[in-house]
């Protein structure tokens, strides 16, 4: 059985793509075949694993006008058991261009199905978003199983993940009954921060064990990563960041797959 | 004469709101008329300075919609010479809403003209967009005779430049021929990080002086000042962060209108 995990939240900048990145490693390491989907126009995780293809290459953007299957665009990574299906900038045009488009929310979950019939199937797909709630990111929740939400605990956390949460219900409502909120990934945490800690004491409030352990400190080492096209397990096995996200997809697996 | 300024990075939490406010605070605290505009559907400036409005009332998305003027839904915020047109987020749908518009990416050119012909007229105008290029930011651009462009000392930054670039020229080829790169404005910036060291050597490279000075270092008053609608001039004026935004608001005025 396929599952599919999204990582987002429109606020930009809060982790999603590093979450994306180091979560599906982690469960990669621990034996899962796993296939990363980068959703976002500016193709960050495609860049972060050295997969961007050129202008008019089979990528995402092809699989969401229909020229190509998710079987025709995935390619592995320099990690064993991980794959992704990258992206370009190609993908900035779709969602004006897919605005007419009969079920234009429904595009990703058709590529997807026809990958879980096919031998090159994994055990879970994790989609990267862009910090929006736009076409492409409501792709991803009527594909998903599960959602994961990062966020920094910072003053705009809980503003935002009241329009998140209006948005998943209606997802819920009209397209996707069995998505579910796995829960919220805190990130660039640093316990020095006053403001920090009081948004993660009421975050704890609104959601109590919605708010994943542990959280993510800050750690550069988590930056460099990309520049090196590593994830955290390569360029920093004993790190901090490293355990933490080894921890979190243990946690998140869990939760989506009832093991 | 009004001046409008975009400021705008499509890649997410790199400083956009936090500069727009406090430049635009610098520019009305040193005798300007500044009317801060909020694009970004997820409303953090207008939340910052506490005037998001409630769903359906008069807000940037219903000038867009023609529904309403400028003038009708700017309001004054707690500064003296700073007014704000905020939005809420109704603000969401405009994107695929305006696809079929005749002239969609105009609609906030439109609105400036005719606020400018008004007595309301500000000295400055300030625009803040979402993490996107999309219609919302490609109004800002059309509308704008300078852009400045936050960002962050990290391995993505440069990459994010060449697409903002290659749209830049298309603004300016086909809709825009006046606008202008202000400077780019590095902000969240550490100087003990050999990431950001790096990242800043190549910048100097490629933009040279277009890197203005100086830099916005990581300081979390700038992140508490929102939460107490505040900008850095009330919440902590005689901080680092204030000092470096004065500056910077300086020579973006003495760039953007010549003085
Ligand atoms: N825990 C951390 N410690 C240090 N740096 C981090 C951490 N998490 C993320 N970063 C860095 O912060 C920046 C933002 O993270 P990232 O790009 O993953 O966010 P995002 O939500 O995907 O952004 P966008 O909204 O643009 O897609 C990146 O430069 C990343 O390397
Ligand atoms: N120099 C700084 N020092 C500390 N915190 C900062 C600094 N600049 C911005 N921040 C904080 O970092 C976060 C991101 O900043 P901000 O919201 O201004 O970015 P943005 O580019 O507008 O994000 P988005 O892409 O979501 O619109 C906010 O919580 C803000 O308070
Ligand atoms: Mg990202
Ligand atoms: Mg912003």
């Amino acid at each position: 059985r396929v599952r599919t995990l999204a990582i987002i939240n429109q606020k930009g900048g809060v982790g999603k793509t590093t979450t994306c990145a180091n979560v599906a490693a982690a469960l990669a390491e621990a034996g899962r075949r796993v296939l990363l989907v980068d959703l976002d126009p500016q193709a960050h995780l495609s860049i972060s694993f050295d997969r961007m293809p050129e202008p008019g290459d089979p990528s995402v953007y092809t699989v969401l006008s229909g020229e190509h299957s998710l079987a025709d665009v995935m390619q592995p990574t320099h990690k064993e058991g991980l794959w992704i299906a990258p992206t370009n900038l190609d993908l900035t045009g779709a969602e004006t261009e897919l605005a007419g488009e009969i079920g234009r929310e429904l595009l990703l979950r058709e590529a997807l199905r026809k990958l879980a019939r096919s031998d090159d199937a994994p055990d879970l797909v994790v989609l990267d978003c862009p910090p929006s709630l736009g076409t492409l990111s409501l792709n991803a929740l009527v594909a998903a199983d599960g959602v994961l939400v990062p966020l920094q605990a910072e003053f705009f956390a809980l503003q935002g993940m009241a329009q998140l949460l209006d948005v998943l219900e209606r997802v819920q409502r009209r397209l996707n009954p069995s998505l579910e909120l796995v829960g919220l990934v805190v990130g660039l945490f640093s316990s020095q921060r006053n403001l920090s800690r009081e948004v993660v004491a009421e975050l704890r409030a609104h959601f109590g064990d919605l708010v994943l352990e542990p959280f993510v400190r800050v750690n550069v080492r988590l930056a460099e990563a990309p520049s090196h096209a590593q994830t955290i397990f390569e360029y920093a096995p004993d790190s901090g960041a490293a355990g933490e996200f080894r921890a979190l997809a243990a946690e998140v697996w869990r939760r989506l797959a009832g093991e």
